[in-house]
């Protein structure tokens, strides 16, 4: 893998979402992955729909929580995604009003990534950012910085909370994942967190997957 | 976080005799300093309890005195244990610091320089007894003497974060929440191996229950994931 990369640098991201009061993270991690992965093959970056996801993703439980191996399937099932503006985020389950003549981004098929960082930052250096669920214990008053916090405080058991690594690097030495996260701009660095790179901190590592564009 | 009367819960035995085990580790049993008595409290987070322990011990006379690992010591000296109990782990020793009752500030956060975002004096230092681990349940907000600071704090919280609340009493709580959240996020700060800083957020103001029942998910560590094909492995350099 390069020593460092981060695809906001190449024009891979949306702007950070907020869920709001609803445990719709898996969406959130999706949509991103699948933003990243369609712009990366088809060339157009769009903005696309979480609540199409938490409305109509019957494998999951919308706000009260989901995965995103049922999220890529409920994508491949519906016939593709709807954009923001079409299907906006409400916060909220609602009936499902998905539209397959407005979908205008489809998916493949998905995989799992090793559970090897160096490989894992190799995958998403290749191929774009990837969808990863986390301990999120330190994340409720997280401000900024380069989080590694005490193992016994963030094991790697309790993943509860599904965000998106878009990038990797150093700072001042201490090698980082860049995850976009779903709770805002006004949460961590301008909707961002940075956590220790190389300790499968909170468990960063046990979830990691991708939808595929063909 | 629940603030225990001294010494009255069972809850505290097993975490205090654990931290004088370690204490006491390597001693010959004559040798090993006894427990005088405790109080404390225990904060339930998602990983486990932590406890927090204000211990009173007696170290025996060193015989002879040059046996004494720090003769200073000998005597009563006030220690401060921090335990983590988890469910499925063997307790953790976090913190031990011990000195001569009155004669140093408690070490809560003596060495450290809070980050931004939290009180560069969350409790009074100058006296083990006022220390917040003395505090009865009911007074998990601010002591008058550090009630400003806070309370500034969080007034910038309802500002930043535009938060209101129904009433009174409902902001009262908020306080106090706010309030066990900052020495949450301070134990983070300790803690922490990297060069995060934590401190006051958008969800200062709500207890780990709400904020995991909000903004979490649970069913990624209770539902099994549909098996995905394992990825190719990255080719190019």
């Amino acid at each position: 893998a390069p020593a460092s990369w981060d695809w906001r640098d190449h024009g891979a991201l949306t702007a950070a979402k907020n869920q709001g009061m609803c445990g719709s993270c898996w969406a959130f991690s999706v949509t991103g992955n699948v933003e990243g992965q369609w712009f990366l093959r088809r060339g157009a970056l769009l903005t696309l729909s979480e609540q199409e996801l938490v409305d109509c993703d019957t494998l999951d439980q919308a706000c009260g929580g989901g995965l995103p191996s049922n999220a890529y399937t409920a994508i491949e099932t519906l016939g593709g995604l709807e954009t923001e503006k079409d299907y906006s985020y409400e916060g909220r389950k609602e009936r499902c009003s998905f539209s397959p003549d407005k979908a205008r981004a489809y998916i493949n098929s998905s995989v799992d990534l090793s559970r090897d960082e160096q490989e894992i930052a190799a995958w998403l250096a290749e191929n774009g950012p990837v969808s990863i669920a986390l301990n999120a214990f330190a994340m409720q008053f997280y401000r900024r910085g380069v989080s590694h916090p005490f193992r016994p405080l963030c094991s790697p058991w309790f993943i509860d909370h599904a965000v998106l690594l878009v990038g990797y690097g150093d700072r001042s030495g201490i090698p980082f994942w860049a995850i976009k996260n779903s709770w805002g701009p006004d949460w961590g660095e301008e909707g961002y967190y940075y956590l220790y790179r190389g300790a499968r901190a909170c468990g960063m590592n046990t979830m990691a997957s991708s939808a595929i564009v063909d | 976080g629940r603030h225990l009367p001294l010494a009255s819960d069972p809850a505290l035995e097993a975490p205090t005799q654990f931290a004088m085990e370690i204490y006491n580790r390597g001693r010959d049993p004559g040798a090993a300093a006894v427990l005088q008595s405790v109080r404390g409290r225990s904060l339930k987070m998602a990983q486990g309890v932590l406890y927090s322990l204000e211990v009173t011990l007696a170290e025996p006379p060193c015989s002879p005195p040059t046996a004494c690992k720090h003769p200073q010591s000998s005597g009563t000296l006030l220690c401060r244990f921090e335990v983590l109990d988890q469910m499925w782990a063997k307790q953790t020793l976090l913190e031990q610091d011990c000195g001569q009752p009155g004669s140093q500030p408690l070490p809560w956060s003596s060495d450290h320089q809070p980050p931004p975002g939290l009180p560069s004096k969350a409790r009074n230092q100058s006296s083990p007894d006022a220390g917040l681990l003395a505090e009865p349940h009911s007074s998990s907000l601010p002591r008058m003497g550090d009630s400003v600071e806070l309370i500034s704090l969080f007034k910038d919280f309802l500002t930043t974060y535009n938060k209101s609340y129904a009433n009174a009493t409902e902001t009262q709580r908020r306080l106090g929440i706010f309030a066990r959240n900052l020495e949450l996020a301070h134990k983070l700060q300790e803690l922490d191996q990297g060069s995060a800083q934590y401190g006051v957020t958008k969800f200062s103001d709500l207890t780990e229950e709400e904020f995991r029942m909000f903004y979490l998910n649970p069913l990624l560590s209770s539902l099994p994931g549909r098996a995905l094909r394992p990825a190719p492995r990255a080719r190019g350099p």
